[in-house]
């Protein structure tokens, strides 16, 4: 068995030196890491959070806010918790690959040289 | 509200296992 | 600030793969795509190829939660009300969290190999291939069905003693090989062509002169594999005899031939060796040449071990090893086991996993614990 994969889109990217230099990448996507188990519901509720995009369920479970300066980053999960955490920039960039069962095919679509980690204990929010 | 969004903290980091992967891995 | 939403079930065909400087080489050049391959879909392991180099893929689990996330415009704006800002600023933008992963895929430089299946082997038969089942199937076929780069199958192949005879992919049997090797050495030597420089349609040019009229076994194609396995090409197009290569090949089937049942003293072995060369061939030999593939049971003689009868185990090879010769030099051991040696330690060190180490004036021996 095999299976190429499909480059194009992360080539055109590499060639033209359009690199990630924020937390998202020029594609739009972000990396995000918490050291801990984030509890989301799996079925939508009658609350103002959950809602929906193109057809499936979606809950709004935080809010983000970074300092690209400092490279430090504020995440308030919920209603109660507040991680500190930090922008950081990978050893090694990671490639996203896309599985399509469907098909039988693979294409990398994007490429993170960022993520934002929060690796220290929650704290409540005051 | 029956529900909860929340973070379960883990004392610590670990990334130490690594196995080789099988093409139904790849496709799991 | 940004709110983070997520999906509530998340979209688990997402994976990650670290992207090393010679992966992000193989993206951004000319060459045809990056690849997964597998010997097969059970039991093998999975590799990336490029056009050129193979890496082991390998997964790396870790206890964090990782959210992939996107840009997106969520379809029933909400306005926040300040307190349920935090004292952050407004949020500007929105991003969805469509996967989770838990682990990253790692990749780790291996060789590519071939996969051989249904590859038959070609010993000059008449009728070749005959009903094989891989009639029909091109040698490009062969190599897209083998866990490597297209151009270190390349190279296998040929080490292999691989051929295409009557357009089927085929391995030449060491009988044909030899054969081969030797009426190629004989007619190049009667036509005083270059050893350096043996262009194919030449060489094989030389040998329709030499042997029987009829059907010749040995068609442009084997004497290209003849070339290709026991040379090193040129720029041209023409090879570059290896001699070293060619005298352990005939230093082995003279083991083979001479020294299989029991032990055959040195000298009388080098002798025997030397004789099976094509006269006036000026191959030089030396007994090191052939570690590897023999044993010296007593001191001053040799005998052939055959590959094919040492353990897999590790314990149970090197038990049979000591058993054949109770003492060896660390150099003569080393190709005996150098193959179980799957984490790449040190030679030294992973022999003396298993067996003991002496110092012996200046030389270094090996011995059973």
């Amino acid at each position: 068995p095999s299976v190429a994969i499909s480059t194009s889109q992360v080539r055109a990217l590499l060639l033209s030196e359009n690199r990630q230099t924020n937390v998202t990448t020029p594609m739009g996507n972000m990396m995000l890491e918490i050291q801990g188990d984030l509890e989301i519901p799996e079925t939508s509720h009658a609350d103002d959070r959950f809602s929906s995009h193109e057809g499936v369920d979606i809950v709004k479970f935080g809010l983000l806010h970074v300092n690209m300066e400092t490279k430090s980053a504020t995440l308030f999960i919920g209603k109660k918790q507040r991680l500190l955490g930090s922008v950081v920039k990978l050893d090694t960039p990671l490639g996203l690959l896309k599985f399509n069962h469907k098909s039988g095919t693979v294409e990398m679509q994007d490429i993170f040289s960022y993520k934002v980690i929060f690796k220290n204990r929650p704290l409540p929010i005051m | 509200k029956n529900f909860r969004i929340w973070v379960r903290y883990k004392e610590g980091f670990s990334d130490a296992v690594r196995k080789n992967v099988s093409w139904h891995d790849l496709w799991s | 600030s940004t709110n983070l939403y997520s999906r509530l079930s998340c979209d688990p065909s997402y994976k990650l793969v670290q992207l090393t400087p010679e992966l992000l080489e193989a993206l951004t050049s000319d060459e045809p795509q990056l690849q997964f391959k597998c010997f097969d879909e059970k039991r093998s392991d999975v590799v990336l190829c490029s056009a050129r180099r193979t890496w082991l893929l390998r997964q790396k689990n870790h206890s964090n939660t990782v959210m992939l996330m996107r840009e997106f415009l969520p379809e029933d704006e909400q306005t926040q009300e300040d307190s349920s800002l935090f004292g952050i600023p407004r949020p500007i933008n929105d991003l969805l969290g469509y996967s989770r992963t838990t682990y990253e895929y790692e990749t780790r430089a291996t060789e590519g190999r071939i996969n051989l299946d249904l590859v038959p082997i070609y010993n000059g038969e008449v009728n070749f291939p005959g009903e094989s089942k891989l009639k029909g199937r091109t040698l490009k076929d062969v190599f897209d069905n083998s866990p490597s780069s297209e151009t270190e199958c390349k190279v296998r192949w040929y080490q292999l003693g691989g051929c295409v005879v009557n357009g089927c992919p085929c391995i030449l049997s060491p009988d044909m090989l030899s054969n081969a090797l030797h009426v190629t050495l004989m007619s190049a030597l009667a036509e005083s062509l270059d050893f350096d420089r043996l262009h194919p349609c030449e060489t094989y040019e030389v040998v329709q002169k030499d042997v029987e009229k009829g059907r010749s076994p040995y068609v442009l194609e084997v004497v290209r594999t003849v070339l290709a396995k026991f040379g090193t090409p040129n720029d041209d197009e023409t090879w570059k005899l290896n001699r070293r290569q060619v005298a352990q090949w005939y230093g082995v089937r003279a083991l083979q031939k001479f020294a299989s049942r029991h032990s055959v003293p040195l000298e009388e072995f080098l002798i025997k060796w030397k004789s099976t060369f094509p006269p006036f061939a000026g191959f030089d030999i030396d007994i090191k040449m052939l570690r590897g593939w023999f044993c010296e049971p007593t001191r001053g003689t040799v005998q052939y071990v055959s590959k094919d009868t040492l353990p897999v185990d590790v314990k149970d090879r090197f038990k049979m090893l000591f058993k054949l010769q109770s003492q060896w030099d660390l150099e003569a051991f080393a190709p005996f086991i150098e193959d179980l040696n799957t984490k790449g330690l040190k030679i030294d060190t992973f022999i003396m996993k298993y067996a003991r180490k002496r110092r012996i004036g200046k030389k270094i021996v090996v011995c059973s614990r």
